[in-house]
């Protein structure tokens, strides 16, 4: 199981060289371009992408195509998984719209709400269900990941509910730390973090 | 300076003494307790805790007030920076009616946006301003951060544009890397590490 830190790092390899190289059509790149982007040493970016089985050639670099193929493939993006939407509200909204999904594989192929106001209308090509029908809809399409937009009183109940079902992971934007059994992952985009971050560059 | 994964460590054993400390009347609480819901080993939580000056007492604990008014003093919480936040859209909507801001010591004085069908709308008691009038809102203000939630292709040249009114932090949400100069601090809140580290453990 590769490092949640390695896993970040390689993201931002596979930005580099997808953005910066293949849209410029420059076909090897080398390790000091990368580290001067991502703002790391050059020994570390040699040893994440050694640990993915990529090594580059002295004196001419990586081969940029070569590296994006192996990070997507190491990394499972080239796999399809379907997930639901709960609570379409502000945040709902922008995650549906947001560019970029399907090149991770994951495709948003349902959104419920408990707002009967919500219900039946269309965001983004995909017309709202209502709570009752979440059963049949995970069931009915597979789906393997839950995504959490709704209020911080509502989280837990909620991923209670997609637990029940038998979802994989959840992908939890509320503003409180969930419990789940050892069997489901969930990553939590809290943006307490962030604010700490920002907070203590200001203060400094 | 703290690294950043120490800071976000920092920021979730601020969370557990609050949350689940604070709330229940417990006054002290063990390395071993921390280290159990932060999912780390007990040696790392000591390490951390030792960075900023925290020391448990041997088969007492730590003193969970004294952890809290540590960390957050450490980390700026205490004091007190304005923020004005761009692009009044969905997620700008989402973010501004954020429970939280203010326990990190920011807080959001101004909105603007570019489209005129919304300025002079309000949203969580702030009007919605024209862009024409960033300048005088920052520098009125003394406004430090800037938060960037317009579309991708204005994020850099709005960027731009507050970097030149000497804005000292960017917290960005547009999918893409932009540039700054040294003295400008950014934080990407990029929704492809989420997307990455889900498929990652749905493809396992
Ligand atoms: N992590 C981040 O980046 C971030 C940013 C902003 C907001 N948030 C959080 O995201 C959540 C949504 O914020 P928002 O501004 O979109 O709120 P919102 O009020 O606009 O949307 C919430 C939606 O959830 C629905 N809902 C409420 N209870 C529900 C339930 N039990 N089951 C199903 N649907 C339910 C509501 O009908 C509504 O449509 C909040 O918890 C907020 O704190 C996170
Ligand atoms: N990181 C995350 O968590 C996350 C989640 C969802 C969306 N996003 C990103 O956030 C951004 C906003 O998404 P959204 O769904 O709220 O979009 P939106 O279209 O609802 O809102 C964008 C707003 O920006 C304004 N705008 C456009 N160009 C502008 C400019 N040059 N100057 C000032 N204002 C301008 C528009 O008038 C609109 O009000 C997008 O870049 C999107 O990809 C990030």
């Amino acid at each position: 199981r590769l490092k949640r830190s390695l896993l970040e790092r390689l993201v931002r390899y596979c930005h580099f060289m997808q953005d910066k190289v293949l849209d410029e059509e420059i076909t090897t790149v080398s390790s000091a371009q990368v580290a001067a982007y991502a703002e790391l040493d050059e020994s570390q970016v040699r040893k994440d992408l050694a640990a993915i089985g990529v090594r580059g050639t002295p004196r001419v670099g990586y081969r940029a195509a070569d590296v994006v193929s192996t990070i997507r493939d190491r990394l499972g993006f080239d796999e399809s998984y379907k997930a639901v939407l709960v609570g379409a509200g502000r945040l709902g909204g922008a995650i549906i719209s947001y560019p970029g999904f399907a090149k991770y594989g994951l495709h948003i192929v349902a959104i419920v709400d408990s707002d009967p106001r919500k219900t039946g209308s269309m965001i983004s090509g995909l017309v709202v269900q209502p709570m009752h029908r979440l059963g049949q809809i995970v069931r009915r399409e597979q789906i393997e990941l839950g995504i959490l937009t709704v209020p911080r009183a509502s989280a837990q109940v909620t991923a209670d509910r997609l637990i029940d079902l038998e979802i994989k992971a959840l992908w939890n934007f509320a503003p409180i730390w969930i419990s789940v059994p050892d069997d489901v992952h969930v990553r939590n985009e809290h943006l307490s973090v962030g604010l700490a971050d920002l907070a203590y560059h200001l203060s400094g």
